[in-house]
């Protein structure tokens, strides 16, 4: 994840460039050089954003700000809030509705233009769905913004999510959740919408995988990681986090902010909290889609998982491991920090993946007491659906649909091995939940990080309650849903760079499918005799 | 666990009654109405803007709007929380 950065000449007259540390690390704010979003190589190749347009739903957005006006998309653009065609933000003594501002600045700011700082994707096209900004949130106000115009908006930013309190479990309701089924399997022309989220501001009081929105197959999750690596004192961790960008956090410097714009005309260098995640991982897959229009919403996960750089990422709680098939990742950061240089390169000669299939693997629904002190072991061995047509080979998403309750929720603890030996956390203590009655109920715990592996085989799914006091619990279903391609997505992948996550992907893939032709020549054979 | 119920309405309409929904939505005490990329028939009908929210059931709007001949089902709006992150 290295870069040579005296390759780096870009010069833009944008007066907060030089602080737009995510753009182009320099070590501004004692940051750690490098440790960027390699934007420069992705411009450098002529990709900026271009026919691409990106919708940034929140509080509104200031489509007058001059450093916005240029690249807004008003065709695109509504306000769920009030019902017009006009998301302009509310004025408050406080500037609080400057959310979506701030975000649209990350994603679409102007470039050369003398005003505020460079959008990743500075020639996209921006959007703003209103749709904050009321007294409650309404499944009808969800299920409407995200599914506005499918076929004109590629990108859907989202920087909100359930109260990150440490004691919600809560997610898409009914028209939501169809909107976003709807969004993936029919938007853009069938290739899919993107959704983009910000995994939470709940810090290490919190579990990703209690939002729904974060931890679905269909939405990709972003953390951020500060300026010089390290995770922001807000991050939230979980296992269906797939990769990171960066926010402020941590640093009471104000250059180690997130330099964006702000409402009414301003610019601001202190964007805080991981909502600056969402629009700058949008930003990069603009640009990979202006390489190839092609890709659909899974291509551009699989693109997100190989490309992604550890880079000089460190969390101080969780390690990085390496999954079955080689990948590393971590629990907070996912496969790393996002790289528009390298996605962009990938995407560009990217063949999209095979048909994607969904096998229930197996499930048990007799309840098993959860003990105090040790922990309940429960194991599934599968063969994917082998034989069937559903049959799953290579992993994406894995669901651990469970259900549980406990005298407190939050000191309950999930972690699955995959039969590959790769150990994900589906649920961490949460401190601050003291539910004894509601519990998960048919709860999907998702997680990223067998992607690539072989299901076939056992797996184990471990429940244990940490905390200061013995609590009681009872888990009445777990059902393992696996989801992934029949056939190898790498193999017929063009490969360039023989030290990428890609070459070496399609290497093993390679020989797991020569392996197992040899294993069905030598039973036909052996029948026949 | 009580949940709150906004005053916004999930309304679908009888087929052939389409047109007709800023008329219902006038005629009803609403403010504006908008039609639903999904389902069929489906409106949303958004309240006069006062920001209050009640526990029981809209009773005003919600039951006169049943018993309008061209309103096939209505179906109140529960609120919830969510946060600028």
């Amino acid at each position: 994840g290295y870069r040579d950065l005296n390759q780096v000449d870009i010069n833009m007259s944008d007066p907060l460039f030089t602080k737009q540390w995510y753009l182009v690390n320099t070590g501004q704010a004692d940051g750690t050089p490098g440790l960027d979003l390699n934007v420069a190589e992705a411009w450098g190749l002529g990709f900026t954003g271009k026919g691409v347009t990106i919708a940034i739903m929140d509080d509104g957005i200031d489509y007058l700000h001059p450093d916005l006006a240029a690249n807004y998309n008003a065709e695109a653009s509504y306000d769920f809030s009030s019902n017009d065609p006009y998301p302009y933000p509310r004025y408050t003594d406080d500037w609080f509705n400057s959310h979506g501002t701030r975000c649209a600045g990350e994603v679409s700011a102007v470039a050369n233009n003398n005003i505020c700082g460079v959008g990743v994707a500075y020639n996209s096209k921006v959007a703003g769905i209103r749709m904050l900004d009321q007294p409650f949130m309404t499944d009808i106000i969800e299920a409407s913004s995200i599914s506005h115009m499918p076929q004109v908006i590629d990108i859907y930013s989202a920087s909100w999510g359930p109260t990150d309190d440490g004691k919600t479990v809560d997610g898409p309701r009914e028209l939501t959740l169809q909107a976003m089924a709807d969004g993936v399997n029919k938007g853009r022309g069938g290739k899919g919408s993107i959704y983009v989220w910000a995994s939470g501001d709940g810090g290490s009081y919190d579990d990703c995988n209690c939002d729904g929105y974060a931890s679905s197959m269909w939405t990709i999750s972003i953390n951020s990681a500060i300026n010089d690596g390290r995770t922001a004192l807000y991050d939230e961790s979980c296992s269906s986090t797939l990769a990171s960008t960066f926010s402020n956090g941590r640093k009471r410097n104000p250059e180690a902010g997130v330099a964006t714009t702000d409402l009414y005309g301003n610019c601001t260098l202190r964007h805080s909290g991981t909502s600056a995640a969402a629009p700058e991982a949008a930003g990069v897959f603009a640009l990979a889609l202006e390489a190839n229009p092609d890709l659909t919403w899974r291509d551009m996960q699989h693109l997100a998982v190989l490309t992604s750089k550890r880079n000089r990422l460190h969390d101080e709680v969780h390690q990085w491991q390496r999954n079955g098939v080689g990948l590393e990742f971590n629990h907070l950061f996912g496969y790393g920090v996002l790289d528009a240089g390298g996605m962009v390169k990938m995407a560009k000669e990217w063949k999209t993946v095979p048909e994607r299939f969904h096998c229930v693997a197996g499930s048990i629904q007799e309840t098993h007491k959860v003990p105090s002190e040790d922990k309940l072991v429960l194991t599934i061995t599968t063969d994917a659906c082998q034989g069937k047509e559903n049959y799953v080979r290579y992993l994406e998403h894995v669901q651990a649909v469970v259900t549980v309750n406990a005298s407190r929720r939050g000191d309950l603890n999930l972690n699955m091995t995959s039969p590959m030996g790769t150990k994900s956390i589906l649920l961490s203590r949460r401190p601050r939940d003291d539910d004894a009655k509601v519990g998960y109920d048919k709860w999907p715990f998702m997680t990223s990080h067998s992607w690539g592996e072989d299901p076939r085989g056992t797996w184990q799914l471990e429940v244990l309650f940490q905390g200061e006091v013995p609590q009681t619990g009872t888990l009445q279903e777990w059902t393992l849903m696996i989801h992934g391609t029949q056939s190898a997505p790498y193999i017929d992948q063009i490969v360039r760079d023989y030290q990428s996550k890609l070459a070496m992907s399609k290497k093993e893939e390679l020989e797991e499918e020569l392996d197992e032709a040899l294993e069905r020549s030598l039973k036909s054979l052996l029948s026949k005799n | 666990e009580n949940g709150i119920l906004t005053n916004h309405l999930l309304v679908q309409l009888h087929e052939g009654s389409y047109d007709e929904a800023p008329q219902v939505a006038l005629e009803h005490g609403f403010e504006s109405v908008r039609k639903l990329p999904f389902g069929d028939g489906l409106f949303h009908f958004y309240p006069q803007s006062s920001p209050l929210s009640r526990r029981k059931r809209s009773a005003g709007h919600g039951q006169s709007l049943q018993k309008d001949h061209r309103v096939k089902s209505v179906l109140q709006q529960a609120g919830f929380d969510r946060q600028k992150r």
